[in-house]
C-alpha cells in the first residue's frame, strides 16, 4: 500500500548539500503495524514526511496505493492526504487558536460524506479514548505536552484514514498513557485493517509491531522488501 | 537549595478556574539528582516552571537558596535565572534565527566574567558531548527533533548553573543517545555538585535519580521533605 523506490533526500545548507536519506527502498503491505527505528538524526521523520506527501524526494519515487505521488498536482496531493492519510507529527502542529475539540474536528470539516452529528460523535469518541474529554475546550497552550500529543493522535485517528503515519507518538507520554494509546492503535489496526507506520524510539512500539526496519545515517538496513510475517 | 512551600497554581479557563497544582511542598537538598514522576497532565511542567521562576504560584512561596522568589523584582528574577538556573524545556524553545552554536552560546553572552575564548571553548565542548559538533551551523528547522532537544540540553549545561531544571530531556532521544545524555548529567552532578531536577517519564532517569517524588492530579505523594539518601 506504500512503496518507496530508491529515494534520496538532500537539503541545501548554505552552499553545501546535506544528504538526509540515501537510496532508501521500502515496500509496506496493507494492514502492517510497522516500526521504523534508528538513532536521533538518522532520517526517520524525513522518511515519514516523504511517505506522507508533505515533502518531495530529491531522487526516486513514492507510491501510495498504485499511484506515483510525484506525478500529482498540489490539489491532487491535498486530496490524497485528506482522504487516505492521518499524520501525527513529532511536534504535534496543532492550531493554536482552536480548542482541543476543534483541532480534532478540523480535518473532518471538509468531508461531505460525514454528517454534522457523526462528526461530533467521532470527535467525542476519540477525545474520550485518549483521556481528554474533560479538556476538550482547552487550547494547545492550556494543555500539557503529553495532552497536546494526544490531541494530535485523536486528530489523526478520527478521520479513519487508510494509512496512519505516527512520528514518535508516545515520546511525551508516561508509560501507562502510552500503552493505552498503543493498544488503541493496535485495535484499530486489527479491526479496521488500517496500516500504521511509526517512527519510534519506544521499545514497546517495536515489540507490538509486526515488522521493524532499522535506519542509520539515512540508510535503511536490509532490503526494505516485504517479508512474510 | 530549592524549597516549595504550600504552593498552588490555578489557571483561568474562560470563567472557570483550573487548579493545576494543589498545596505542593517540596524541599530539595543541594546536589540532588531528583526525578519528578507522574502521568501526563499531572503538573510536572507547571511545578518546574514555578521552581525555575518563569511562572508565579497562585498561593504559597518558592525559595531558591534562602531567597523568596516572590519578593524579587523582574530584574532581580532575570539575574537569578541567568546566574543560577539552567532550563531544558519540554518544547525546547530554541531561537529559530540562530544556529545550534549560537543558541548554545546565547545565555553566555551577557556573562562578563567569561572571556570570548572560554565561551567558544565551552560551546564547542557541550556541542561535542551531545554529539552535535557536525551540526553546529544548522538552524533549529534544519535539525531533527532529538537534535533540537540536544541543543536545548547543551544550552542549559554550558552556563554551568547551580541548578538544572530538565523537563523530559530524553523524550525525543533513542535509548543510546538518551543514556549518553543522562550519564553526562550524572557526571556533572557528581563532579560539580550541580543540583538536577527532572520531570520525566523515563524509567532510566528514575533509576539514576537519588530521589524520586511522585505527582498525580496536581498533588505530591508523600511529604516532599528531604529524607536521607
Ligand atoms: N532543512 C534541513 N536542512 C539540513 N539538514 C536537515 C534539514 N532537516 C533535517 N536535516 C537533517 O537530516 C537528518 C535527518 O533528520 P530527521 O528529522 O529525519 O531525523 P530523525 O531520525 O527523525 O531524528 P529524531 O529521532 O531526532 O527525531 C538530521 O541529521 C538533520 O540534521
Ligand atoms: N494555561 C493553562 N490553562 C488551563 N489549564 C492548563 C494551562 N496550562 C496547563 N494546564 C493544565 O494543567 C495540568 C498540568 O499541566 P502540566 O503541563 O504541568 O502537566 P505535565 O505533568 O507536565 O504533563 P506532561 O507529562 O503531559 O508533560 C494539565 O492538566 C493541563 O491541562
Ligand atoms: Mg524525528
Ligand atoms: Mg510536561
Amino acid at each position: 500500500v506504500v512503496r518507496v523506490d530508491h529515494v534520496s533526500k538532500d537539503y541545501r545548507l548554505g552552499r553545501q548539500t546535506f544528504r538526509a536519506l540515501h537510496d532508501v527502498s521500502l515496500a509496506v503491505a496493507k494492514g502492517r503495524f510497522l516500526a521504523i527505528a534508528g538513532p536521533s538524526g538518522s532520517g526517520k521523520s524525513t522518511l515519514l514526511n516523504l511517505i506522507g506527501c508533505i515533502d518531495t524526494p530529491t531522487e526516486g519515487q513514492v507510491y501510495i496505493g498504485k499511484e506515483e505521488v510525484g506525478r500529482k498536482t498540489p490539489d491532487e496531493l491535498a486530496d490524497l492526504r485528506a482522504s487516505a492519510l492521518g499524520f501525527i507529527f513529532q511536534t504535534f502542529n496543532l492550531l493554536p487558536v482552536l480548542s482541543a475539540r476543534e483541532n480534532v474536528e478540523y480535518p473532518l470539516l471538509h468531508r461531505k460524506e460525514i454528517s454534522r452529528k457523526e462528526r461530533r460523535d467521532r470527535v467525542d469518541h476519540y477525545l474520550g479514548v485518549v483521556g481528554l474529554s474533560r479538556y476538550a475546550h482547552h487550547r494547545p497552550n492550556e494543555l500539557s505536552g503529553g495532552q497536546r500529543q494526544r490531541v494530535a493522535i485523536a486528530r489523526a485517528l478520527a478521520g479513519s484514514p487508510a494509512i496512519v503515519l505516527a512520528d514518535e507518538p508516545t515520546a511525551n507520554l508516561d508509560s501507562k498513557t502510552g500503552e493505552g494509546v498503543l493498544r488503541l492503535m493496535k485495535k484499530i489496526n486489527e479491526s479496521e485493517g488500517t496500516t500504521f507506520i511509526f517512527s519510534t524510539h519506544d521499545f514497546r512500539v517495536m515489540e507490538m509491531a509486526d515488522r521493524v526496519v532499522n535506519i542509520s545515517d539515512g540508510r535503511l538496513a536490509g532490503t526494505g522488501k516485504e517479508e512474510t510475517g
